[in-house]
């Protein structure tokens, strides 16, 4: 998936670095100092509906090409997240306790088209 | 609103960078407490000195992970009713509360002095308030320490479980070993390091609960 640019219309991932510090969450958040909130944006035109961003393959860019040519559009294709990583966080809790634990599925690592 | 220019994805007006910056920083916040099973961040009253926390860490496995979304703890010892030798000790733990996680390895870390005598043989109990005060003591597991330094204990992941209130109490009955007998009385110097960066803590290893564990128990 290509980063976004500015000015990309098409299906993108946004990227955004957050410094626990500017959260002001450095005191009970051990590690990371931060992390990756990216998300997904852009148009899906629908030549590129069901193309997986990074993932597509000679297929589906036929499938689109076909897709782009048929009159007669179906539905809405939407820039959603198509690979998600887990972040490993060490905190302490509320009774002062260190928790280290893995949360599924915090970082966008792909965007495509639905 | 930037004048003029369009969201590309939904058509709307997009948002100057600050203000989308805003908007990341409070998703990060609502991301990263969802997560957590936290309905808002915790307040630290009492954190660990950072060199007890350092300590601790530095024994853990670097890079161990519990498996499928598990938790690693680790709980540091409030000491309470220490004998003067400080081996026949009572410590208090304050867990989280028990989500629906299974705990499944424990181990009680704690620092033995250079200069004890040769071995100790060390009981562990789980103390239980019972009526009027009166506690009931149940054994948890006998060790013999015969080196100085960090000292993990294994303890019968069941014995620590069901503990509403999240308190743990566990009481150290220490005594140094003379050939293969425990010496009659406590000892008289410090065995065991209770405080500073060396002071005693739990490390659990949880698991989620695979669903539907409870019914399968009950059944």
């Amino acid at each position: 998936t290509p980063t976004c640019e500015p000015e990309t219309p098409l299906c993108c991932r946004r990227d955004h670095y957050v410094d626990f510090q500017e959260l002001g969450w450095r005191d009970w958040i051990l590690q990371p100092e931060g992390y990756h909130l990216n998300y997904c944006s852009g148009q899906c035109p629908l030549h590129l509906a069901g193309s997986p961003g990074i993932a597509a393959s000679f297929h589906s860019a036929v499938f689109s090409l076909l897709k782009a040519n048929n009159p007669w559009p179906a539905g809405t294709s939407c820039c959603v997240p198509t690979a998600r990583r887990s972040l490993s966080l060490l905190y302490l809790d509320h009774k002062s306790n260190v928790v280290k634990t893995d949360v599924p599925d915090m970082v966008v690592e792909a965007c495509g088209c639905s | 609103r930037r004048a003029g220019s369009e969201c590309p994805a939904c058509g709307g007006p997009t948002l100057a960078p600050q203000a989308e910056r805003a908007v990341v920083l409070e998703l990060a916040k609502q991301q990263i407490l969802e997560g957590l099973h936290l309905t808002s961040r915790p307040r630290i009253t009492h954190p660990p000195p950072p060199a007890a926390l350092t300590t601790a860490l530095r024994r853990l496995q670097p890079g161990s992970v519990a498996p499928g979304n598990g938790e690693e703890i680790v709980s540091f010892a409030t000491v309470t009713d220490s004998s003067p030798a400080a081996c026949s000790s009572m410590l208090t733990f304050h867990l989280p509360t028990p989500r629906s996680h299974h705990l499944y390895r424990a181990r009680l870390w704690l620092h033995v002095f250079p200069t004890s005598p040769g071995t100790l043989n060390l009981k562990i109990f789980r103390w239980s308030p019972r009526r009027r005060h009166r506690g009931s003591r149940t054994l948890l597991g006998e060790h013999q320490l015969s080196l100085p330094g960090w000292q993990a204990l294994t303890l019968p992941p069941s014995g620590l479980r069901g503990e509403r209130s999240g308190v743990l109490k566990l009481q150290l009955d220490c005594r140094p070993l003379k050939g293969n007998r425990t010496a009659a009385g406590p000892p008289r110097q410090r065995l065991l390091d209770m405080a500073g960066h060396q002071r005693p803590f739990l490390e659990l290893k949880m698991r989620a609960n695979e669903p539907g564990a409870g019914r399968a128990r009950r059944r």
